[in-house]
Parts: C-alpha cells; sequence; structure tokens
C-alpha cells in the first residue's frame, strides 16, 4: 500500500492538481 | 433487452469521457485542420519558440521546476500534464460500472497497468504525421522539432507517432473511444466486469462503422502494440533517470513506473 500511496488516495477520493 | 443494457453502459461511459476529457477528438482535429478560425494553437517549432509559448503551459497551472535548461523545463511541464492526465483518467475509470466495487489492491493494479497505456490511446486523436496538440490543444509542438531535441528526448516521441497515425486511420468515434479506454483499464481484471464492456464496444463498433470488416479485432490488435510502447516508454524513463542527474521524476509517475515490466 505504501508503494502506491498517491494512487490509493486517488481512487478514494479527488485529489487536485495543485496537491499533486 | 441485452443489447439495450450495452447501449446504455456505451452512453455512461461518453459521459463520462466528455466530463473529464474535455479535449475530445472531435474538438482536436477540429483544431489540426484549422477549423477553429482565430483560435490556431502556438506552434512549437524549435528552441526559440519554447520559451515564448511557456505562457500558454503556465496559464493551464502547469507547476515548474527551476531549471535553466529549457528542454529539463519542458519535460517537468510534460510530467506535470501527465500526473494531472493520470487524475482524470483515475475519475474516468471510478465511473465504470464495477470498478469502485472491486477490492482497492485491484484497482491500483488496473490502474498502475492500464494508465500509460490509455494516456497512449487518448494522445493519438491530438497528433497527425506532423506533429501533436499539447497543454489542451492551445500549442502544437511540431514532430522535426520533437526529433530535433537532444539524446534521449529526441527517441521518446517518435514511436508514438508512429503508432498514432496508424491508429487514426481506424477512424474511431468519441463514443467508440470512451469504450475503447474503459476495456484497456479493465483488460487486467478477472470478474465479469471486462466482457460486458468489450462487449458493448463491439456492438457499438458494428452500429458505428457498418463498412469497416473486423474492426473491433482490429482496435484490440492495438492493444498489443501498446504493450510494447509502454514497456519502451518505462524502460526510456528509467534510463534518464540513471543519465539525467539533475532531473527528478513525479512521485505520482515514479509509483506508476516503478516495477512496472
Amino acid at each position: 500500500k505504501e508503494k502506491h500511496k498517491i494512487l490509493h488516495r486517488l481512487l478514494q477520493n479527488s485529489t487536485s492538481p495543485v496537491e499533486l | 433487452p441485452e443489447a439495450a443494457d450495452l447501449r446504455s453502459l456505451a452512453k455512461l461511459l461518453l459521459e463520462s469521457y466528455l466530463k473529464y476529457f474535455p479535449l475530445t477528438k472531435a474538438k482536436a482535429r477540429a483544431i489540426l485542420s484549422g477549423k477553429t478560425g482565430d483560435n490556431a494553437p502556438f506552434v512549437y517549432h524549435d528552441m526559440k519558440s519554447l520559451p515564448e509559448g511557456e505562457r500558454f503551459i503556465n496559464c493551464v497551472g502547469l507547476v515548474q521546476e527551476p531549471t535553466d535548461e529549457v528542454q529539463l523545463r519542458f519535460f517537468y511541464s510534460c510530467q506535470s500534464r501527465s500526473a494531472e492526465a493520470v487524475r482524470e483518467v483515475t475519475e474516468f475509470a471510478k465511473s465504470i460500472p464495477g470498478f469502485v466495487g472491486l477490492d482497492l489492491n485491484d484497482q491500483v493494479t488496473l490502474l498502475k497497468y492500464g494508465v500509460i497505456e490509455v494516456l497512449i490511446i487518448m494522445w493519438a486523436p491530438l497528433m497527425n504525421k506532423d506533429g501533436t496538440l499539447i497543454s489542451y490543444g492551445q500549442i502544437f509542438m511540431t514532430r522535426e522539432f520533437l526529433k530535433s531535441l537532444r539524446k534521449p528526448f529526441c527517441d521518446m516521441m517518435e514511436p508514438k507517432f508512429e503508432f498514432s497515425v496508424k491508429f487514426n486511420t481506424l477512424e474511431l468515434y468519441d463514443s467508440d473511444m470512451a469504450l475503447f479506454l474503459a476495456v484497456i483499464i479493465l483488460s487486467g481484471a478477472i470478474e465479469e466486469l471486462p466482457e460486458t464492456v468489450s462487449t458493448s464496444l463491439e456492438l457499438q463498433l458494428k452500429l458505428n462503422h457498418p463498412d469497416s470488416l473486423q474492426l473491433f479485432a482490429k482496435v484490440l490488435q492495438k492493444m498489443t502494440d501498446l504493450r510494447q510502447i509502454v514497456t519502451d516508454h518505462v524502460h526510456l524513463i528509467q534510463l534518464l533517470k540513471k543519465t539525467e542527474v539533475d532531473m527528478c521524476l513525479h512521485p505520482l509517475l515514479q509509483e506508476i513506473m516503478r516495477d512496472l515490466y
């Protein structure tokens, strides 16, 4: 899960471009 | 009734595609064929035009790393746009019926393996044999210019142009693209979802292109070519990481490319 934490976050909620 | 379900799936995915990917194939082809009148894109054709066009990239909110080298700076802009595109593809994936019901780790795996393929397919309508639209269609970058960049940057886009020019001859519509993207994303899934979506694509292609024989088979065949392009792309990025000491790779792209092929 640690290896793909941004993908997890994107899947669980929308992330704005700034946060990316 | 079954065909009606497949049609409603196609309709739903088209709506979602239009929501998350505003630069549709229809719009891109209009820009490329000069049908947008005064709103012609800014053209990148040499090194001098690169800084001039940066204001277009800035206006879409891309973050730039401070670097003096214009090629690296451009490369960072491309990375930011790619990360943003991954976010858009993720939102599209979540709208595929049944996708969010899958185990979260399976969703991650499907996205990790499918997202670069999706991005390359989505890029195809933005390209013609002479160049590509970037920055939401505000810039046209010539193929010759990309070939003139220093190594290894000059090797990055040529395989995508070769693929896209061939792919564009299939003349898919946006509604076909929406289903095809869903098929790519679900292609690694083991539930019955992928079958429903691919049957919907098959039906849709028959309805939209009655004279184009074996189009469904030809479209699926493209997935094999895509896999090779993605493998080569990932290897090239991994080479860049080793050879360009100053270069940082976007954390989201790192996540996707780590241990991928």
